[in-house]
């Protein structure tokens, strides 16, 4: 779950 | 996590290792961009300064980690180390990397999706990525014969490009309101730039013959 301003991918 | 992630994060890892397996054992940098590594120093340098300001999972941390501290240990090799700098072809490799560092960052003070310190230099890596190849594809083109490792560098890292694009695709259909534009587009464009050494690349290996490019 992507949260807004938080960027999970490398 | 999905499996196309996965993937493209061990090909990104995998050519770095190869790099500096090179790097280390032969003592050589004959055919890698400087320019190129400098500008991925200054890519992860910009991208990662979230590393302190949040938490995503230890494989996230550690990734990050490991792509800062061997961009810069791949640049410090090929500036400072006695044996290694002096296989570095420095009088082919002449592109001027600063000229993309300015336009990458104006674009991310004028493109981004919020205007926040870290947002602005988050994006800016993200421009800086696509383009930082450049460097290295031009080198490649001028020396033509390619050794097999920095053919094999070049080809990993057009291979995880190639992963997150298929990440992306996946993420799009199997999450709710997953959409990233400004990824996307700069994704393709890097992805984009390897296309032509990857027909290079996969004719050689077809032919299993030493990778040619040509002039």
């Amino acid at each position: 779950i992507d949260v807004e301003g938080v960027h999970d991918e490398l | 996590m999905n499996i196309f992630r996965l993937a493209g994060d061990m090909s990104h890892l995998f050519s770095i290792l190869l790099l500096l397996l090179k790097i280390h054992t032969i003592k050589s940098c004959a055919g890698v961009s400087l320019k190129t590594q400098e500008l991925y120093a200054l890519v992860f340098a910009t991208r990662y300064l979230d590393i302190f300001t949040g938490y995503i999972s230890l494989y996230n941390t550690l990734m990050k980690m490991f792509f800062l501290w061997s961009s810069f240990t791949i640049v410090w090799y090929m500036r400072y180390h006695n044996v290694v700098r002096r296989s570095y072809d420095k009088d082919q490799d002449t592109f001027r990397h600063y000229f993309l560092i300015l336009p990458c960052f104006i674009l991310a003070l004028l493109v981004h999706e919020k205007f926040t310190f870290l947002e602005v230099l988050w994006t800016f890596s993200l421009y800086l990525e696509a383009v930082a190849i450049l460097p290295q594809l031009v080198l490649l083109q001028r020396t033509r014969n390619v050794d097999n490792l920095t053919g094999h560098y070049v080809f990993f890292l057009g291979a995880y490009r190639s992963f997150y694009i298929l990440n992306w695709i996946y993420r799009y259909f199997t999450e709710q309101n997953y959409y990233k534009w400004i990824t996307w587009i700069s994704g393709l464009v890097q992805t984009a730039l390897y296309a032509d050494f990857f027909y290079y690349y996969v004719k050689s290996w077809r032919n299993s013959e030493r990778l040619q490019l040509p002039a």
